[in-house]
């Protein structure tokens, strides 16, 4: 972005950054154009701190207009990994050999990933990614449509991650779903329990009140 | 439960199919199995005590004896080093050593650094004694008063040609060692990260194996002071130590020198590159990230569980309370994060894929590739935290005050996934470091 170094290699993680932006008109519902929006979004918050940055140094020492940009940098940062992480997963369903059915399971969990990372950052969506307000208000309902879609699923989806019951180790989400059972037992073990009226009733409060 | 067994009476997928994809492959899903039903079923390992009402020495104790179970087990098998960080996994471990593993920095930094960074010598010097339990260590990096900045460690090593050894120097309290797992009274040994300095001149950062306490009594050695930092949110058994030298006299030949050396004429090589010493940082980075992952995988699977038993509100036709779960906030609360987890651990396993290509290309010698690893690994370990620290409070959150109970889990499942957005690199600095990288982009 600076403009300072030979493009980098192919296959890098940041050619992005060396091209023009990723043009692809934003729609709802279409992944490959929320993978697009985010990437722009990377692109837009990397090349603006880089600009700041540059003409900082015209004006101050480099500590200074460094610490001038700190917290569009962090920013420029997370937008980058949120651009990697959609990328790379983009790239795992299109190269999956899995069923029909993994495969449409997939892709609705990549649509409810990127119709929530908008949501959490429709500003930032908005000022770079090329969307309109019209846009993050069909975001809003097309997420919570997703989230519908996706409820029938959702046991399955936590099976397949294969925990057994001794490593998931809590009361509240073992495989045969008996809480109550399980918080009572659980309860059963405090030492206060040990005695119906425990020492300390008498030596910490009777004895003083 | 009648609820949960209507959820799985028709899936519209294969669940197998899917736990191959979460794994990386139908044969990794069985490497999986078969390590965790070792450890599951280990006679030192499978019975479990409730540990929520020991005193400090009791879990330390409790959880040191199963980490060295663990650790002998590992030794039995002869698995991989790079394979231990992921059976060391959140999932295992917290079966293993519920509180924290004292042994965890020795396994998933100490002996990645000896392979790493160690020369070919150093390495057939140490090893055996790694992997017959003599020698137990930790990685010293972080100070009391200096973190990851690590330019700006105050530990001093001077190199004096005539005795052919290093003084380790602690400046003053500020400079002592502070944070590294296992360091309070578990390791004999420790990498050092110290300020080297040969012919006056300051050569930057580099890595010293340390002695620290006596083999057979384990008492403290001379000139070193040594204990534990005290309790934290979480992981209070990881046994996390403050360490200070004075004026330790380290020999020449315990200079970590596959990247840089000093001759014992106190001449100095550099690395071949200036972050060739970030490897240890670099693999511990993803192993954080995919770990994190883990522990998000395991909240999910409680939340999601938890919202179909739990119901709650005015009884509908059926006579029944809704199920919480047909909630749209509560949809809100808890399946984005489902996604989150398929979507972060695919996407961290390609790193670790890149990871393994890197580094196998940095030992023939060729580091293009080293920075944007560095930059890539700074990144996602602080994305992936902060996701999944965010995340796993949300699910603890749509539990409810169950969530809030320690026998939920998820207060640990917290406590462990923020931990990782704190240490190995604060967040905010790794980030820096990734823009850093893009801005000269």
């Amino acid at each position: 972005a600076g403009g300072s170094h030979a493009p980098p290699a192919a296959g890098s993680a940041v050619t992005y950054l060396s091209r023009p932006a990723d043009d692809t008109p934003f729609a709802v519902g279409s992944p490959a154009a929320y993978v697009a929006a985010v990437g722009r979004v990377a692109r837009g918050r990397v090349t603006e701190v880089a600009a700041a940055l540059q003409a900082d140094r015209q004006t101050m020492p480099e500590p200074d207009a460094w610490n001038q940009s700190l917290v569009q940098l962090v920013a420029a940062a997370l937008a980058h990994g949120r651009y990697f992480v959609v990328r790379e997963f983009a790239e795992v369903v299109s190269q999956q050999s899995s069923s029909r059915a993994i495969q449409q399971m997939l892709e609705l969990l990549f649509s409810v990933y990127l119709a929530h990372a908008v949501s959490r950052a429709e500003g930032d969506f908005i000022t770079y990614g090329g969307l309109t307000p019209s846009d993050i208000r069909l975001n809003r309902r097309h997420l919570l449509r997703l989230l519908a879609e996706l409820r029938p699923h959702m046991i399955p989806l936590t099976d397949a991650f294969d925990l057994p019951d001794r490593l998931i180790n809590s009361t509240l989400g073992a495989w045969d779903g008996d809480v109550y059972r399980r918080m009572f037992e659980q309860a059963s073990h405090s030492p206060l329990n040990t005695d119906e009226v425990p020492a300390s009733f008498h030596q910490a409060m009777r004895s003083k009140l | 439960h009648p609820d949960l067994a209507v959820e799985r009476a028709s899936p519209a997928f294969d669940i197998e199919e899917m736990t191959n994809f979460v794994d990386g492959g139908k044969d990794k899903t069985e490497m999986k199995r078969n390590t965790w039903s070792k450890v599951l079923n280990h006679p030192e390992l499978r019975n479990t005590k409730a540990t929520e009402y020991m005193s400090h020495e009791e879990k330390y104790r409790y959880n040191l004896s199963r980490a060295t179970a663990m650790l002998k087990l590992i030794d039995e098998e002869g698995m991989d080093v790079n394979e231990i960080s992921k059976v060391m996994s959140h999932t295992v471990s917290g079966f293993t050593t519920p509180d924290g593993n004292p042994l965890a920095v020795h396994q998933v930094m100490f002996v990645p650094t000896l392979m790493n960074q160690a020369d070919d010598e150093q390495v057939s010097r140490w090893l055996g004694d790694v992997f017959n339990g003599t020698i137990v260590g930790t990685y010293a990096q972080t100070e009391l008063s200096h973190g990851t900045f690590v330019r700006g460690l105050r530990t001093t090593a001077t190199y004096d040609p005539a005795s052919r050894t290093f003084d380790l120097h602690t400046p003053d309290v500020s400079a002592a060692k502070w944070w590294p797992g296992g360091l309070g009274t578990t390791a004999n040994h420790a990498v050092v990260m110290a300020q080297l300095y040969t012919d006056g001149q300051p050569r930057g950062i580099h890595p010293f194996m340390v002695a620290i306490r006596d083999r057979e009594t384990h008492r403290p050695l001379p000139g070193i002071t040594v204990g534990e930092i005290g309790p934290k949110l979480g992981q209070n058994t990881l046994n996390n130590g403050y360490l200070l030298f004075d004026h330790v006299k380290v020999p020449r030949e315990n200079m970590l020198m596959r990247n840089a050396r000093v001759n014992e004429d106190g001449s100095y090589t550099k690395p071949s590159h200036q972050k060739a010493s970030y490897g240890t940082m670099v693999f511990t980075r993803v192993a954080i990230a995919l770990d994190t992952v883990d522990a998000l995988q395991i909240a999910a699977t409680i939340a999601a569980r938890y919202s179909i038993v739990r119901r709650q509100g005015e009884p509908r036709d059926d006579g029944q309370e809704p199920q919480i779960i047909d909630y749209q906030t509560q949809q809100l609360k808890v399946l984005p994060h489902i996604a989150a987890c398929y979507v972060l651990r695919a996407s961290t396993a390609r790193l670790w894929e890149h990871h393994t290509h890197v580094t196998s290309e940095v030992r023939g010698g060729d580091t293009a590739l080293l920075p944007e690893l560095h930059a890539t690994a700074c990144c996602l370990k602080a994305l992936v935290t902060q996701d999944c620290s965010e995340a796993i409070e949300a699910l603890r959150l749509s539990c409810g005050g169950h969530g809030y109970m320690t026998a939920s889990r998820l207060p640990a499942l917290y406590a462990y996934a923020t931990a990782g957005a704190t240490y190995e690199g604060e967040n905010t600095v790794l980030l820096l470091q990734t823009a850093r990288y893009l801005v000269k982009q």
